[in-house]
């Protein structure tokens, strides 16, 4: 959701 | 069988302690070398502004988040979970798990938390006008360090915390139940081996009301600040937490 952007990004973000 | 079972145990508790040690932000060792903040440094962070002083703590705090969404993903299960669902978890539980892992950087020796650089005691959070809530974090993070858990325990505690099926607005409760009962067995199982006494689960348990209590005063303190300084939150706080803590 528009809402939550960043946390959307950074979840879908491959893991470092 | 109990073989299969213990194996299982033992398996999940090292995936979750190397997913906590790889974003557990600092190692216990590096903050050995630090000092605490000298009176002059202190009197720097008294006489801030109360917006200057909140924002610079909404950076520390964002930045820890960012380890937390990244341990979050590292857990077993967590990314099988719908989107909605891990948002729902982390909003909820990002800022309980930095409060759990502050024990690792609080020195209960002189109450004081590593902040900024350098060890900070609740003096340095003065100008922020919370000194009620500033006092219970401090209070939380001595009674958890009395504890003396180790990396191992701490890490399947955060999972377990992270992963509370009694949120609010989950999709898929039953899915976060079993994840969250998986790793609470695990915690237990660590428990017995590290032969800690009988009572410290229970104990762990009673820190959860404490955590949530802890987070609705920060909301609370957000709300009235927010009140006063619309703007300061508006356009100088970090997105992601404004996303997190101070939706309309």
């Amino acid at each position: 959701k528009e809402k939550h952007k960043i946390l959307h990004q950074l979840l879908q973000n491959s893991t470092s | 069988s109990p073989t299969a079972t213990t194996a299982a145990h033992d398996h999940l508790a090292q995936i979750i302690s190397k997913s906590h040690l790889e974003t557990c932000q600092y190692l216990r060792e590096e903050l050995q070398e630090m000092s605490c903040f000298l009176q002059e440094e202190v009197e720097k962070f008294q006489n801030k502004p109360q917006e200057a002083m909140w924002q610079l703590c909404a950076v520390k705090i964002t930045d820890a988040i960012q380890y937390v969404v990244e341990f979050a993903k590292r857990i077993d299960g967590f990314m099988n979970l719908c989107q909605n669902d891990q948002i729902v978890l982390l909003k909820a539980g990002s800022l309980e798990v930095i409060l759990v892992r502050m024990c690792r950087v609080f020195d209960p020796q002189n109450n004081t938390v590593y902040f900024d650089g350098k060890f900070a005691g609740p003096d340095v959070f003065k100008s922020l006008g919370c000194d009620d809530l500033i006092a219970s974090v401090f209070d939380f993070a001595k009674s958890m360090c009395s504890l003396h858990l180790e990396e191992e325990e701490i890490a399947l505690f955060s999972a377990s915390v992270l992963l509370s099926a009694d949120r609010s607005w989950l999709r898929d409760k039953l899915q976060v139940e079993r994840l969250q009962q998986k790793t609470e067995s695990a915690l237990q199982h660590v428990l017995q081996k590290n032969h800690r006494d009988d009572g410290l689960f229970e104990k762990l348990r009673t820190k959860v009301s404490a955590l949530r209590s802890l987070c609705a005063l920060h909301s609370q303190k957000l709300s009235a600040f927010r009140a006063v300084y619309p703007d300061t939150v508006r356009t100088l706080f970090p997105p992601l937490y404004k996303e997190l803590f101070a939706a309309d």
